[in-house]
Parts: C-alpha cells; structure tokens; sequence
C-alpha cells in the first residue's frame, strides 16, 4: 500500500479548487470554504464518503427527523447535476449559488421554474401542481376537500396560464413571478451572505493564504 | 388572504423547500 500524504479535502472525491468555485459564482475564496465546512457536516451524518446523498439531505433539512418528503426530493434532484443519486462539494456550491443574493432574479425564476416542472417536460401541468398541492396537506395540518384544490388550480392557472392551454411555460412563468415576486422568496438565502461567521472553522482547514478579500 | 387562492404560494411553505434549514445547526 502506498503512503499518501492527502489533506482531509483531497479524500472527498467531488472536491473542487476554492478558487476555481469561486470564479464561477457569487462566493468569495472565503466563503467557498466555510461551505466545504457545512458540506462536510452533511456529507459524513450518514456515510462519511464524501458526498451528500437524499437520506443525509434530508436528515439536513428536517434537522435528524427522518421523513420522506416530495419537495425535498425534487430539490436534491436538481442539486444533483450529473444524476448520480449524491451532490459532490462543486454540485453543492453550484447549486446554492442560485440562492445567493447577488444572483440576476431570471436564474432564480429559471430554476424555480426547473423546481415546479416535475417530470422535465418543459411545461408546469396542473396534474404537478395537483400532486404538489396534495402532497403539502399531507405533510401540514390543513385539510382542504377536492373541490377546494380544484378552485385554487383554476384561479392559479387563470392567473399563470396566459394561453389557458392547461400548462405554464417558461415565458407564462416568468411573467406570473413577475408580476407574484413573494413566489420567489424560496430562491434567496440571506445566510448565505454570513457563512463565513456561521462556520468560522473554515480558517484552521484553509488551503489559501489570502484570506482576507 | 389572496395568497390562499395562489397554488405556489402554498406550495412554497413546504418545509422540504426551506433551505435555510441547512444553516441552523
């Protein structure tokens, strides 16, 4: 057996250069890091091999309460670039990137849009948005009869549906945002402007000189 | 409330779509 002298970070398998993630995205060299920190965490609460799989990103979201969970899901779907069933580190960076701040408001509706289009056919259907609505009582204390659903899709379509041909494409959804920007508040994470103070041991694990930007 | 009657603005609650989760230790 050979003798690698290899950094905690070289061993996780979709680790990515700082810098290189950071000439990609909205995160400083600094920032890049403090993520791995978080990365870490998630990556190793289940199977320490470097990357984040669907029950450790759960177990993330829903802090240790195991639950299956239809938007979860579709949103570790779409962090999952290379369709592998695990988000490596530059997956993980990528992806949050979206939801930073500085981010243009048309790739946050590009990927919301992504987010509601279920099964990728191009177009948000109302039978998605059915299956969502149903999916959300099941997982809240509201209860709504069939009938009630039916009246919120059609009002919501009314409004998003511009050609009421029964599906919002990509030109109706940006509209409908538009016009709806709370819609979008799910796309911007303030935290992600202070992950550098939320994981300050980035520091000791630094691969970069110049910290300080 | 009109958001009631907006099908993303209540799917938009789900829990599964609170990133911020993530940050919160």
């Amino acid at each position: 057996m050979g003798c690698f002298a290899s950094t905690a970070k070289r061993q996780h398998p979709g680790y990515e250069d700082p810098v290189r993630l950071a000439s990609q995205t909205a995160f400083s060299v600094s920032e890049v890091e403090a993520l791995f920190e978080l990365f870490k965490n998630i990556s190793g609460s289940v199977i320490d091999d470097g990357l984040i799989n669907k029950e450790e990103f759960q177990l993330a979201l829903f802090k240790n309460q195991r639950k299956e969970n239809l938007f979860a899901n579709r949103i570790f779907d779409l962090f999952d670039v290379k369709k592998r069933g695990v988000i490596d580190f530059g997956d993980f960076v990528r992806a949050l990137n979206v939801f930073h701040p500085n981010i243009p408001m048309e790739e946050k509706n590009d990927f919301s849009f992504k987010l509601y289009d279920m099964d990728g056919t191009g177009f948000i259907e109302r039978k998605e948005v059915k299956q969502m609505l149903i999916a959300l009582l099941g997982e809240s204390e509201m209860r709504l009869s069939d009938e009630i659903i039916e009246t919120i899709l059609d009002k919501t379509f009314s409004d998003a549906d511009a050609n009421q041909d029964g599906k919002i494409d990509r030109a109706e959804w940006e509209s409908f945002v538009t016009r709806n920007p709370s819609l979008m508040k799910i796309m911007t994470l303030p935290y992600l402007k202070d992950i550098t103070t939320t994981f300050p041991s980035f520091v000791f694990n630094s691969e970069v000189d110049d910290l300080v930007t | 409330r009109p958001e009631s009657m907006n099908a993303f603005a209540l799917i938009s609650r789900s829990q599964g779509f609170n990133l911020g989760n993530l940050f919160e230790k």
